[in-house]
């Protein structure tokens, strides 16, 4: 299909099982085209994807096709970012991040890896004011389930069966943690991630041996911000 | 546009390997 003719079948409405298979389709498109390619399909297809994502998001009761589709459309959103023009076009649209942190779901193990390395992604590209907006987009998806906003990624470190998903999160803390240039707003984040059930996990997930990198650099750089404290 | 792609794929793999703590602290 052309850039188009997916741009075409997002808009038309089509049944979850024909959008399961339409997004498997453009993920291998937006994959394996020239950036002129994703360009073009994202004037106006990045937008569709988002409501497809949101419209998935707002459903009450998601049934088993409903998560297959929202995890299809977070790997298109991904391989539609994997170009500079991509990420700058994510980046800019303010509602991406929001949908990116309520789509979120512990119970989803391998989506949820990908979202989480999505936003330590995010943390570490040096646009102005990431941090910021990702830790805001966490906010408010965390008050839509009346939960503290980084519970998520510590429920996600506690889950031993997933390893991939316990290093990506690692990972995000360490992102998180570390971008801020003020001492105090690093401790702050750190502290935080630590009240939030990190303290109390710390000690076994050291018997991890996928974690060892990420740990070691959350200890080293806690021990840096005590000297510099 | 080679260079273009896999801005994502790379920024993954200095997090996972740890280098991109590495070099923030710079």
């Amino acid at each position: 299909l052309s850039s188009q003719e997916y741009v075409h079948e997002l808009r038309s409405g089509i049944t979850e099982e024909k959008l399961l298979n339409c997004l498997e389709s453009l993920r291998v498109s937006l994959t394996s085209n020239p950036v002129s390619w994703v360009n073009n399909f994202g004037h106006e297809g990045l937008g569709l994807l988002l409501d497809a994502l949101e419209k998935l998001l707002d459903k009450k009761q998601q049934e088993n096709i409903d998560k297959r589709n929202q995890h299809k459309l977070i790997q298109c959103l991904k391989a539609f970012m994997n170009n500079k023009y991509g990420l700058q076009r994510i980046l800019g649209d303010e509602r991406s991040l929001l949908l990116l942190a309520r789509a979120i779901d512990p119970k989803q193990t391998n989506m949820m890896t990908e979202i989480v390395k999505i936003l330590s992604a995010f943390c570490i590209i040096g646009e102005e004011n990431i941090l910021d907006k990702i830790l805001a987009a966490m906010t408010i998806a965390a008050e839509r389930n009346n939960k503290e906003r980084f519970a998520p990624i510590v429920e996600g470190l506690e889950n031993h069966e997933a390893q991939q998903l316990q290093v990506a999160c690692m990972q995000l803390i360490n992102a998180l943690v570390t971008s801020p240039d003020d001492l105090d707003f690093r401790i702050h984040l750190r502290n935080e991630f630590l009240r939030c059930g990190l303290k109390k996990i710390l000690p076994e997930l050291k018997e991890t041996e996928e974690l060892d990198i990420q740990l070691k650099v959350f200890n080293e750089n806690k021990e840096e911000d005590s000297i510099e404290l | 546009e080679g260079d273009e792609t896999g801005v994502m794929d790379s920024l993954m793999e200095a997090l996972q390997s740890g280098a991109a703590f590495r070099d923030r602290r710079k």
